[in-house]
């Protein structure tokens, strides 16, 4: 599943 | 991961790669801002805290333990290797970056999404990238004559800005409920902050010049 969150960045 | 955000991730790479390799194989800092280089050390210490608590991917996880121990290494030798830390700029490297990182905690004790520990230690390391540059481009300014490898690392650091605005609005254009005010507002202060360089940097590149900025 997606995740709608900017944690999965750097 | 679209190719706006690995675009960005690779120029945020190149960026601290030229540095680094800067200072390794020249031995020298000129130019270089301990200040931002601290900021930086910070913001990445904050923000990887949850390295330990949430995995996304092998990637993610690389990449946060190299832009770790890059940072801390930058630090490392302009404070302590014996002769890079005599190529640095001093005295006019005299930023108080304190004045950044207090602000920057009381703003992410007032703003953030969620009321915890690494919640606030999150939007705080977002507030502090934003403005985590500020200290280099005083010392670009006041040492106007930038050698190519200082000019590069902030012109590299810039473009990462960019593609991650262009990442944004890809991932708001195509994943729901994408909404992220926090993170949209401090990088657009964040890319802002790179206009005035960018300008000059094109300039002194379309007339094939050294780059100089104005005093």
């Amino acid at each position: 599943p997606k995740d709608h969150s900017t944690k999965d960045e750097l | 991961m679209n190719i706006f955000r690995l675009a960005g991730d690779m120029t945020h790479l190149a960026s601290v790669l030229v540095l680094l390799l800067k200072i390794h194989t020249i031995k020298s800092c000129a130019g270089v801002s301990l200040k931002t280089q601290e900021l930086y050390a910070i913001v990445f210490a904050t923000r990887y805290l949850d390295i330990f608590t949430s995995f996304y991917s092998i990637y993610n996880t690389l990449m946060k333990l190299i832009f770790l121990g890059s940072s801390f290494s930058i630090v490392w030798y302009m404070r302590y290797h014996k002769t890079v830390r005599r190529t640095y700029d001093r005295e006019q490297d005299t930023f108080r970056h304190w004045f950044l990182v207090l602000p920057c905690l009381l703003l992410a004790l007032l703003i953030h999404e969620k009321f915890t520990f690494l919640e606030v230690l999150w939007t705080f390391s977002l507030y502090l990238e934003a403005v985590a540059i500020l200290p280099q481009l005083v010392l670009l300014q006041r040492t106007r004559n930038i050698d190519n490898l200082t000019g590069q690392y902030v012109f590299l650091l810039g473009g990462y800005r960019g593609f991650y605005i262009l990442n944004w609005i890809y991932r708001y254009l195509t994943e729901p409920h994408f909404v992220h005010w926090i993170t949209w507002i401090a990088g657009l202060v964040q890319t802002l902050l790179y206009a005035d360089f960018f300008y000059y940097y094109f300039q002194s590149w379309k007339n094939n010049k050294k780059l100089q900025l104005p005093a």
